[in-house]
């Protein structure tokens, strides 16, 4: 999947892509001790548009949210149905449009578009429903993970996007010198990354952002490496 | 040809998509519930607005509107309406009176909202009339106008009524309004109903119009089929009519038959500005002609025509209708010219000193009606110019002793003097549009008041057994038309209710009485009621969607109170009609207050509530935003203004499906999605 993580204070958009293997399972958000909320993104795999010379495609499949306050509830998405697991278990078909509200917790789906996940009024995430009507072989029905709101979630926030959420970033121009090319760094946290302009489509391809990409499944612009941020199970909460 | 027109127009259609529209509507005892449901579909992935239209007949009240959109109920709130600055010409709209002949024939409905892409939204209107009886006849009118192609398109008609339902008409698409007058000619090519079925038995019958896409192409691929118009009238005798009881309330519908005529002595009053000139002349003489000509043996008459000035056909007298005056008459009305301006108060104290002085000449029918016909296309510009000092000459000239019926034609009338004009002196006003053919509506509108039944009738019931009884004085009835009361029931479990009904015919007083049975009264209505709801039930056609099937079952919970309904909807007409005669501030404040609390009781939209609805915003990436509120008021259109959404007593919306929560509980905040994201590769 590719992420793209805005910096509103920055005014600066960054991406990156992380490829990661089927069947991994990546930590998005994490926020258990304070708000109680965690995000995890399950992949899945599809081969290669032919003629194209890149390795595999992933998106995700499955995307979890689990909310343990003010009672633990685990909310599981994938393109087909939302399952909410809670005192009693429901589950939703995408393809009806359906609010469950349980004070709290409010999850909304709007037939065959998103699911959107609200925690306490100020916690939201939106989950796009990507479904082929007659998919080719590389094309799969997958899911994209957007942040909503995040006044709710703490400084302590981590996962692959948690952790930008209330950082500030910055541009710098990498000296030229030799046979070093010229080149753009992104400051952040305290590191330097070098970044080269793209643009990513984003909202199911409604619209196209400018963003800094950092190559490398986001090394050095990532706390650890991204196998640091692979869980065991969908269902895991472990800090970071 | 056509089903490739219609593929290529849905093809390009760039609007969300009407998908099902259907309308239901039941005319339980002449009160007539529509419930309408509009689903449309945005295919574009962007948000994209969805505008729900809908003409409306400007005699009903809206009783209800609901949006869903994105999975969340907006409902509508009925609040009182803010007085607002008089404009300063003093021109109100038409709808203020609560009088349905003032009214232009329709309203428009109108709610524009954002729709998410590729997504649904549902809109659904419910309003109620009660069918005023004219020439005879009852005429519901349904307005079929989507604007656009419809998937699922249907007209469900279901008509009950404790009497036998006779001389049902279902109408030609009629494709533009002749007016409203009664008249059964219409402008426009008239297109064929295609697919009507019409299923009927003694008390009820049941009209259903379902042009699939394709036959919809075939009468306008632009959405504008018409106007489905269904005639119908019922069985009646001589007796003091049909009296219905229901939940404490009861209605008395009173049109006695084979009665005979009332002479009666008539002065037409005819603008001859010249602003007259051209079409509007030609075609008043045309109905003059034809009026002439149906004048009855008994009945005196006269014409006066004005101008700067005022002229007398036959100065100082009525003459009865013989072969010789009625072709001197024509001869007159032939030479009319038409020039200068329009001097109303001096034509008004003019044809009421001319009646005047024949009624107190003896030589009138001591049981005549008296009346008179006014006809003008414009302003005052002559003479006395203010409507006040016009409207208080007239009292004074008139003193209750005559009727005054007048009918404006276009778009440059004072309608509001003239709709004063006829509430203080026990008339009636109608409207020509510009653009209408005033011949026929004229005549129309003659037939309605040229043949009087009955004068000076008074209904009563046993005393302190029934309270806040609807107007039970009624100085004319005429042929063709209906009388009805509404009241309440002060004891319920009363074994019956005494009804008198007093009245003046040609040559004697009549009194009718009879004890009406309310307990049985009370379960015959209560079975049709029943009959209804089986009816709408069984009606649940296969297209419709489940949520339209329960707008259904929504109408039919409301049919159950339909006489109380009926009450509220003529004291709201009453009470706004009260407000126009008022004299004192003091009265005219009471009778606004009553006619709120009333409207807000039942719900309805009347010139004094807007419904104010709560409307989504959507954001350019398909989401939606903190909900906007939107008033709506009646008058001929829609008109909407942005208030404060948080203002006081602002109503959440309510959550659609909700599971496990409150669902009273205000809706939180609606989220906009960051660019902070993990989506496909």
């Amino acid at each position: 999947p590719h992420f793209v993580v805005e910096f509103p204070l920055s005014k600066l958009t960054v991406c990156f892509n992380i490829n990661g293997e089927p069947g991994h399972v990546l930590r998005l958000v994490s926020d258990h001790k304070a708000s109680g909320v965690t995000v995890n993104g399950k992949l899945i795999g599809a081969p290669p548009p032919p003629g194209s010379h890149k390795h595999q495609r992933t998106y995700f499949s499955t995307i979890t949210v689990v909310v343990d306050h003010p009672k633990r509830v685990y909310i599981e998405v994938t393109p087909k149905k939302v399952i909410l697991d809670g005192r009693d278990r429901i589950v939703l078909p995408c393809h009806s449009t359906v609010t469950v509200d349980s004070g709290v917790l409010s999850v909304s789906i709007v037939a065959g578009t998103n699911v959107t996940v609200s925690v306490g009024g100020n916690i939201s995430f939106v989950i796009l429903l990507h479904q082929y009507k007659n998919p080719a072989p590389y094309q799969r029905d997958h899911l994209g993970f957007y942040i909503g709101q995040s006044k709710g979630l703490s400084h302590d926030c981590h996962g692959l996007l948690g952790q930008f959420l209330y950082e500030e970033v910055g541009l710098a121009q990498l000296p030229v010198g030799g046979e070093a090319k010229p080149g753009t760094v992104l400051k952040v946290k305290g590191r330097s990354v070098p970044v080269v302009q793209k643009s990513r489509r984003i909202y199911g391809g409604a619209q196209s952002v400018d963003c800094w990409f950092a190559r490398n499944n986001a090394a050095k612009l990532i706390d650890g490496q991204y196998g640091d941020y692979l869980r065991s199970h969908m269902f895991d909460t472990s800090e970071w | 040809r056509v089903p490739r027109q219609v593929k290529t127009i849905l093809a390009k259609e760039t609007r969300p998509l009407i998908q099902e529209l259907s309308i239901k509507t039941t005319i339980m005892s002449r009160y007539a519930f529509t419930a309408v449901y509009c689903a449309m579909l945005n295919r574009r992935s962007a948000a994209s607005e969805g505008v729900f239209q809908l003409q409306i007949p400007a005699n009903a009240y809206v009783s209800n509107f609901t949006m869903i959109i994105g999975g969340r109920v907006y409902q509508s709130e009925i609040r009182p309406r803010e007085k607002k600055v008089k404009p300063e010409d003093g021109r109100a709209k038409n709808k203020e009176s609560g009088d349905p002949s003032a009214e232009p024939e329709m309203e428009v409905f109108k709610m524009a909202a954002n729709i998410p892409g590729r997504n649904r939204a549902v809109f659904m209107l419910t309003y109620e009339e009660l069918l005023q009886r004219r020439l005879g006849r009852y005429e519901h009118v349904t307005s079929l106008r989507p604007l656009q192609l419809v998937s699922r398109l249907t007209l469900d008609v279901t008509i009950i009524d404790h009497s036998a339902i006779t001389g049902l008409e279902v109408l030609l698409l009629r494709n533009s309004r002749g007016g409203g007058a009664g008249t059964s000619r219409t402008s426009g090519r008239p297109q064929l109903p295609v697919t009507t079925e019409i299923k009927k038995e003694k008390n009820m019958c049941r009209i259903t119009f379902s042009p699939n896409i394709v036959q919809q192409a075939r009468i306008a691929t632009n959405g504008l089929l018409g106007d489905f118009v269904i005639r119908y009238d019922v069985q009646r005798d001589m007796g003091i009519g049909d009296i219905q009881v229901l939940n404490g309330h009861f209605v008395h519908y009173f049109a006695p038959k084979d009665l005979p005529a009332v002479p009666k002595n008539v002065v037409f009053v005819i603008d001859t500005s010249a602003s007259m000139l051209g079409k509007k002349i030609r075609q008043t003489k045309e109905a003059l002609f034809t009026i002439l000509g149906d004048l009855r043996p008994g009945d005196h008459f006269n014409f006066i025509s004005f101008s700067n000035r005022v002229k007398v056909w036959q100065p100082g007298r009525l003459v009865p209708v013989t072969p010789n005056n009625v072709r001197d008459a024509k001869k007159f009305i032939f030479m009319l010219p038409t020039s200068g301006g329009t001097n109303i108060n001096s034509a008004i104290q003019t044809g009421s000193s001319l009646l005047q002085d024949y009624l107190s000449a003896q030589d009138a029918s001591p049981n005549s009606v008296s009346l008179i016909i006014f006809l003008t296309d414009g302003q005052p510009t002559v003479g006395e110019v203010q409507s006040v000092t016009i409207l208080g000459n007239t009292r004074s000239a008139v003193q209750g002793k005559f009727c005054i019926f007048t009918i404006g034609i276009g778009n440059d009338v004072d309608y509001r003097l003239l709709e004063r004009m006829a509430l203080d002196n026990c008339g009636m006003m109608r409207r020509i549009p510009e653009e209408a053919d005033a011949s026929s509506m004229l005549k129309g509108f003659y037939d309605e008041i040229g043949t009087p039944l009955l004068s000076d009738i008074r209904i009563n019931y046993t005393k302190d057994s029934v309270q806040y009884v609807t107007q039970h004085l009624f100085t004319n009835y005429f042929n063709g038309s209906e009388i009805v009361i509404a009241g309440k029931l002060t004891n319920q479990s009363a074994e019956s209710l005494h009804v008198q009904v007093t009245a003046s015919n040609s040559d004697k007083s009549i009194i009718l009485e009879t004890d009406v049975p309310l307990q049985h009264r009370e379960v015959e209505t209560e079975n049709r009621v029943k009959a209804a709801r089986a009816v709408m039930a069984a009606g649940a056609r296969p297209p419709g969607s489940a949520l339209a099937k329960e707008f259904g079952v929504v109408l039919g919970s409301i049919l159950e109170d339909f006489v109380e309904r009926l009450w509220g909807f003529l004291s709201v007409k009453e009470g706004l009609r009260s407000r126009l005669r008022s004299q004192t501030s003091r009265e005219r404040e009471d009778h606004i207050q009553q006619a709120t609390n009333l409207s807000l009781t039942y719900n309805f939209l009347t010139p004094l509530t807007n419904m104010v609805v709560e409307k989504p915003s959507v954001l350019a990436d398909g989401t939606t935003a903190p909900p906007t509120n939107e008033a709506i008021s009646t008058g001929n259109e829609v008109l909407s203004e942005p208030v404060d959404p948080a203002g006081p007593g602002g109503r959440p919306p309510t959550l659609s499906n909700t599971v496990g929560g409150d669902e009273k509980r205000p809706v939180k905040k609606s989220v906009t999605i960051s660019k902070t994201s993990a989506d496909g590769d």
